[in-house]
């Protein structure tokens, strides 16, 4: 009869029946909060971010905040051991992770995990990456696309500068990168499924 | 088709962490 809220930076996943789903709720809020503000003071320090408008700026946001901390909290996830090791310093099993109901969507996230680690990026090329992936999110209610898109260009060139600069006789990290990008919108799409299933009950 | 940044309120979470630094501008 626990109340289970299965997310990595949920610091009380489990609960005991007698909680409300609001409180549940509440105490969730307080841990994804301050990471999304990270992901929006992150987005400030983008080199052209601030010069786009403000709705769009929300926009990408939205859009692209679950995407940027997947790939920012990527080594909570154990492809090997199959575990997660969630904010709260706790460890789970794949058993454990089960049991949470964590299905599909887990599993697609251990293979995202394994691929990006497997490129071993510094984390420079971490954060710049990261840049590309909010400023390549989802466009729909974006207003000034071409704004967008030139930023994502400009990102995306500098990105491959300082790789290609790093490992020049290495010409497959790159492409390899860029493909994690609709890896990242496939996971994105199923975890907005998650968000839409989550009902508080009146 | 229902919006689900919404469940989480993130819009809003945004809008204020973004403002935070509009408020700055000014003063």
């Amino acid at each position: 009869g626990a109340k289970v809220l299965a997310c990595p930076l949920n610091s009380c996943p489990v609960a005991p029946a007698s909680r409300s789903s609001q409180e549940m709720w509440e105490s969730f809020s307080q841990c994804f909060t301050p990471a999304v503000k990270e992901v929006v003071e992150f987005a400030k320090s983008i080199p052209g971010f601030q010069t786009l408008s403000q709705h769009d700026q929300v926009m990408l946001l939205k859009s692209g905040t679950f995407q940027v901390l997947m790939v920012r909290f990527c080594s909570l996830f154990d492809p090997k051991e199959r575990t997660v090791t969630f904010l709260n310093g706790q460890t789970y099993s794949l058993a454990s992770l089960r049991a949470l109901g964590m299905g599909s969507l887990l599993d697609a996230m251990f293979d995202f995990s394994e691929k990006l680690g497997s490129l071993g990026l510094e984390p420079d090329e971490m954060a710049l990456f990261m840049a590309v992936v909010l400023v390549s999110a989802d466009r729909s209610g974006i207003v000034e696309v071409g704004a967008v898109e030139q930023l994502q260009e400009n990102l995306i060139k500098a990105l491959r500068s300082l790789i290609t600069s790093r490992r020049p006789d290495d010409s497959t990290l790159f492409p390899k990168l860029l493909l994690r990008l609709p890896d990242l919108r496939t996971l994105n799409n199923q975890h907005s499924d998650k968000l839409l299933a989550f009902r508080i009950d009146p | 088709f229902g919006d689900p940044a919404s469940n989480l309120g993130l819009e809003d979470i945004i809008r204020k962490a973004l403002m935070g630094n509009l408020e700055e501008r000014q003063e």
